[in-house]
């Protein structure tokens, strides 16, 4: 996948992360310090459909081609996550127990066109 | 997305940076909030020192390399430890002791789980770690009792009764799973646990709060398997 930069367009995995202190979390949330909310972003133009990531390789290239050529047979392709790991969290409950847990999916490793 | 047409994504590029900054944030808070199953952040009333926490945290982790279930109480079925969920969310949970009403030669101790963990999660196992500074060997053993609230939530019944022989200071466990279980099964949130020491011990000798040596329940809980319907 590939990572948002500058005036990209295309689709592009956008890093965003929440400090817990800045939101004043940090009192009942102990670890970690913050949460990478990343996120997809970016045009899939038809001829990118079914690429994750962008094209890399001149075969790829080639396809695309092809596909451009009989766009009409495609349908809208979307920049979606392809790859995406959990959220670890150690955290005060309201009974002041402490939980660890890790909640699956929750951070976007990828993006790509689907 | 064609021209006109509202593209879901596209909104959020659309927004100036600080509006598109405090949207994601809302969104990052809503995801948490909701993963957790909890209406709205906790506050949280007591803390618990960071030493008891450090020392919890290595206690579980030195019971796990043992694998040694403590001499006191008799395998009674406790829960077979289910295997681990594919994929299900797993938590491991830390609760320190709230200290009950007390006597010369016994005390109770009271262990809180929040409504959300016993109304969504199967318990895997619990330990209950004790600290005992008693000065040496004692001869006659603790009695342990784990109560819970009968049907009508008035009295408190023993749901079980075990001896604990301490031979030594130091650390003693007690597998509890069976009783946190059937706690949760009933919807309570509450275990108490009752230790009464023979005449010749004195009071019980546990470690005070702020020691990191304070008495707590380490569980292993999963969530439920959601209700699946099947069609035929």
């Amino acid at each position: 996948g590939i990572d948002c930069s500058g005036d990209s367009r295309m689709c592009c995995r956008k890093e965003f992360f929440v400090d817990f202190k800045e939101i004043g979390w940090e009192d009942w949330i102990i670890q970690p310090e913050g949460y990478h909310m990343n996120y997809c972003t970016g045009l899939c133009p038809l001829h990118m459909a079914g690429i994750p990531g962008l094209a890399a390789s001149f075969h790829t290239a080639v396809l695309n081609l092809i596909k451009a050529n009989n766009a009409d047979a495609a349908v809208d392709s979307c920049c979606v996550p392809t790859q995406r790991r959990p959220l670890s969290l150690l955290y005060y409950d309201r009974d002041s127990n402490i939980i660890k847990t890790d909640i699956p999916d929750m951070i976007v490793e990828a993006c790509g066109c689907t | 997305a064609p021209k006109g047409a509202w593209c879901p994504a596209c909104g959020l590029a659309a927004l100036a940076p600080t509006t598109q900054r405090d949207a994601l944030i809302a969104l990052a808070k809503q995801s948490i909030l909701t993963k957790l199953r909890l209406q709205d952040r906790p506050n949280i009333t007591h803390p618990t020192s960071r030493g008891a926490l450090l020392t919890a945290l290595h206690r579980m982790r030195a019971q796990r390399v043992d694998v040694a279930v403590s001499p006191g109480m008799p395998h009674d079925g406790s829960i077979p430890h289910l295997r681990p969920g594919m994929g299900l969310q797993e938590y491991e949970i830390l609760s320190f002791a709230e200290s009950g009403s007390s006597t010369s030669r016994s005390v109770r101790l009271h262990f809180h789980f929040t409504r959300e963990l016993t109304g969504s999660t199967e318990i895997l196992q619990a330990t209950l770690y004790l600290f005992w500074a008693v000065p040496g060997p004692r001869t006659r053993p603790v009695t342990v009792r784990l109560l819970q609230p009968d049907a009508m939530g008035l009295n408190m019944t023993v749901a079980s009764k075990t001896w604990l022989k301490v031979q030594r200071p130091g650390w003693a466990t007690l597998d509890v799973g069976q009783a946190v279980q059937s706690l949760f099964g009933q919807g309570s949130q509450r275990l108490t646990v009752e230790l009464e020491v023979p005449e010749d011990w004195g009071s019980p000798v546990l470690a005070g709060r702020s020691d990191s040596h304070w008495p707590f329940v380490a569980a292993q809980a999963r969530a439920r398997t959601p209700h699946r319907v099947q069609r035929r």
